[in-house]
């Protein structure tokens, strides 16, 4: 564990704990994206079903107990609690577009042939481009809440914080994890137009369509 | 431990 390391899992954590505290304080889900949220669920759920099968910490496994915990209280908000606050006409992302393909090239490269292993690495491929549908409605909506760009911020800090992470573990520890690595990137680029309308424009994001 | 996953990572 360093530094960025665990900065980057407050900053997740409080980007999850945000939302939640959002949607439950405005009592709406307005702006924000279900399927985003699905497949964060799904993200957490297939990655951390390691939970069954080894202990590392009791840090990790606290904090992988509660992104999920969160993650299927979000996904409760938005399609159970607040449904009639939801935007489903915007959101029309099809994330069947991501989960095949995602799938698919988890078979075909992984670290190892088995199923615990595909699960994680489905996991490792579907976060990066799990936001995908949340941009897709602001662009969409042309607009976004300061509240939902905190978000948003919060999650992308998480990502470039992981990227120094391994930076880190690579020289001191000598270890890398190419296929954690490489998603880790491509995730933080889709990030980065966000990052730049968030400096330039302050708060009130408004991705041109 | 090159190139082996992460899986004390979140």
């Amino acid at each position: 564990m360093n530094i960025f390391r665990l900065a980057g899992d407050l900053s997740h954590l409080a980007a999850i704990i945000i939302l939640l505290l959002k949607i439950w304080k405005t009592r709406s889900c307005a702006g924000i994206s279900g399927k985003s949220q699905i497949l964060f669920a799904l993200v957490f759920t297939t990655r951390y079903l390691d939970l069954l099968t080894s202990f590392i910490s009791l840090y990790n496994t606290c904090m992988k107990i509660i992104y999920i915990g969160c993650a299927y209280a979000t996904v409760h908000l938005i399609y159970m609690k607040f449904k009639a606050t939801y935007d489903g006409n915007h959101d029309t992302f099809r994330i069947e577009f991501l989960i095949v393909p995602v799938g698919g090239l988890s078979f075909l490269v992984n670290h190892d042939f088995s199923p615990l292993e595909i699960l994680w690495t489905f996991s490792i491929y579907l976060e990066s481009v799990a936001i995908l549908p949340q941009l897709f409605l602001i662009s969409k909506t042309g607009e976004a809440e300061t509240i939902t760009t905190h978000y948003l911020f919060c999650l992308g800090v998480y990502r470039a914080l992981y990227l120094f992470n391994w930076i880190w573990r690579f020289y001191f520890e000598g270890f890398f994890d190419m296929i954690a690595i490489v998603a880790g990137v491509v995730q933080t680029i889709l990030y980065c137009d966000f990052f730049y309308l968030y400096v330039t424009k302050g708060e009130k994001v408004a991705i041109p369509s | 431990e090159d190139g082996k996953s992460a899986k004390d990572e979140l």
